[in-house]
């Protein structure tokens, strides 16, 4: 079962004026992040039992917490998974999903089995290392709600049916 | 052709191909049109001086000369289109870049910095800002907003409760961002959104600058005992600023959802392969 009390204990030590304003000493803040850290975990079981009460679908839930810096295991090495986007505003957004990917080509579903566009583009930081890539897609979410977009990944059996698939596309 | 652009069905960002900076925002749908150029600078912290031993440090920003450096006066270029989404990736330094896209359908431009880890190994430290520099006539005046809600009249040199006598031109102006700040001349709001707070001016008329990193040398004696460095090579910090350009008259709605939308960001949570029905009982 989750628990999000070791989080609350860790945000209520975070109220300090040194937490706040990033005025502590170096080993002060790495215990500010170690108590962050530790709250995660728990409040991750929550949720994932939350989303599978809400959906009626248990999955094997994954936070990628480094995805604000291009790192996600599931959605760089998956074929095929599921993206689940909670809307915490009381009202309807539009939001755009973006997620490292390796490269090729995938298919994207809304919540009603429907394709929505996406995009695979170059991002910036991978210059000088080996070429990384973003998947992109529009998700629509509900107020106060979430929407759960499916990802496949279609592996060309090989370079060539690739680029014949995507000449055949282009003349259909 | 010599001139680079980005743009959506709203908003046309406009580059200099030369330099590849930002040199003009332009809002179709209220056709307004304004000359913004952005960059990254580093003031050079200070550790004392003849006028005051007072260093900068975690609870102090005292920068040692009125005008920052530029971290680069140009910046290397990269463009993306696609149906979704067109961005130029600059790069200003090994420790400085920066994504500058837009979405359709998106009203602001989103600005995703990327600092660090700050070089001192010329013993310098750096307190680096973002700016965006704009002809507007602002006469001395900003505003920026408390803990979200309230906004704030700011002017340069100036307390609204007590007499100032201004000893520190920079830092004296230096006022909380903890989600927006712009400036105005009446006619057109220029409005930027942050990811967290930080610390934020305009030094004068038609710009705006917020800070997005320090690495400091030195203690600033007011109890930490440390100065602001972070041990081994340093930390690279990222983050985004969403900027708009619209009419005054409608620039409070605008900035208002906008800011909702990113305190309250939506969430992703993924699962790998298929799911299986779930019933609490």
């Amino acid at each position: 079962s989750g628990d999000s009390a070791p989080l609350n204990e860790a945000m209520a030590v975070l109220q300090h004026h040194d937490a706040v304003s990033g005025t502590a000493r170096q080993n002060v803040v790495n215990d500010y992040a170690r108590q962050l850290a530790a709250g995660w975990e728990p409040c991750e079981v929550l949720v994932s039992n939350a989303l599978a009460q809400l959906s009626r679908q248990k999955q094997n839930f994954s936070f990628c917490r480094e995805l604000n810096i291009s790192i996600c295991p599931v959605s760089q090495k998956s074929q095929h998974f599921q993206v689940t986007v909670y809307n915490p505003l009381g009202r309807k957004v539009q939001h755009m999903v973006r997620l490292p990917v390796s490269e090729g080509l995938f298919f994207v579903k809304d919540p009603n089995g429907k394709t929505v566009p996406s995009n695979v583009v170059l991002r910036p930081s991978s210059y000088s290392k080996r070429y990384q890539w973003d998947l992109l897609f529009s998700a629509s979410v509900p107020a106060l709600g979430f929407s759960i977009y499916s990802v496949a990944k279609v592996t060309a059996p090989n370079p060539q049916s690739y680029s014949l698939l995507t000449r055949s596309k282009k003349s259909r | 052709s010599h001139v680079l652009a980005i743009e959506n069905e709203y908003i046309r960002a406009t580059f200099d191909s030369d330099t590849g900076l930002l040199m003009k925002i332009e809002n179709m749908e209220q056709t307004l049109s304004l000359p913004v150029s952005q960059g990254f600078f580093w003031y050079n912290a200070s550790t004392g001086d003849k006028i005051s031993s007072q260093a900068s440090g975690a609870y102090i920003f005292r920068p040692s000369h009125l005008k920052p450096l530029p971290v680069s006066r140009w910046a290397q270029i990269h463009l993306v289109k696609t149906a979704l989404v067109q961005e130029v990736h600059q790069k200003f330094s090994a420790w400085c870049s920066q994504v500058i896209r837009l979405y359709p359908g998106q009203r602001h431009l989103e600005l995703e910095w990327t600092v660090g880890p700050i070089p001192v190994k010329d013993n310098l430290g750096k307190e680096v800002i973002s700016r965006f520099d704009t002809p507007m006539k602002t006469k001395g005046k900003f505003y920026t907003d408390s803990n979200g809600r309230e906004i704030l009249k700011r002017r340069l040199d100036y307390r609204h409760t007590w007499r100032l006598n201004q000893t520190e031109p920079v830092a004296g102006n230096y006022y909380p961002v903890n989600t927006r700040i712009y400036i105005s001349d009446g006619h057109m709001q220029l409005t930027v959104v942050t990811d967290r707070s930080q610390g934020g001016s305009s030094l004068k008329d038609g710009s705006l600058e917020l800070m997005v990193h320090r690495r400091l040398l030195a203690d600033d004696d007011r109890g930490v005992a440390e100065p602001l460095l972070e041990s081994g090579t340093g930390s690279t910090v990222q983050g985004r600023h969403l900027v708009l350009l619209s009419s005054v008259s409608d620039a409070a709605a605008r900035h208002r959802l906008l800011v909702e939308k990113e305190v309250l960001a939506p969430q992703v949570v993924l699962a790998e392969g298929e799911s299986s029905p779930y019933y609490s009982q």
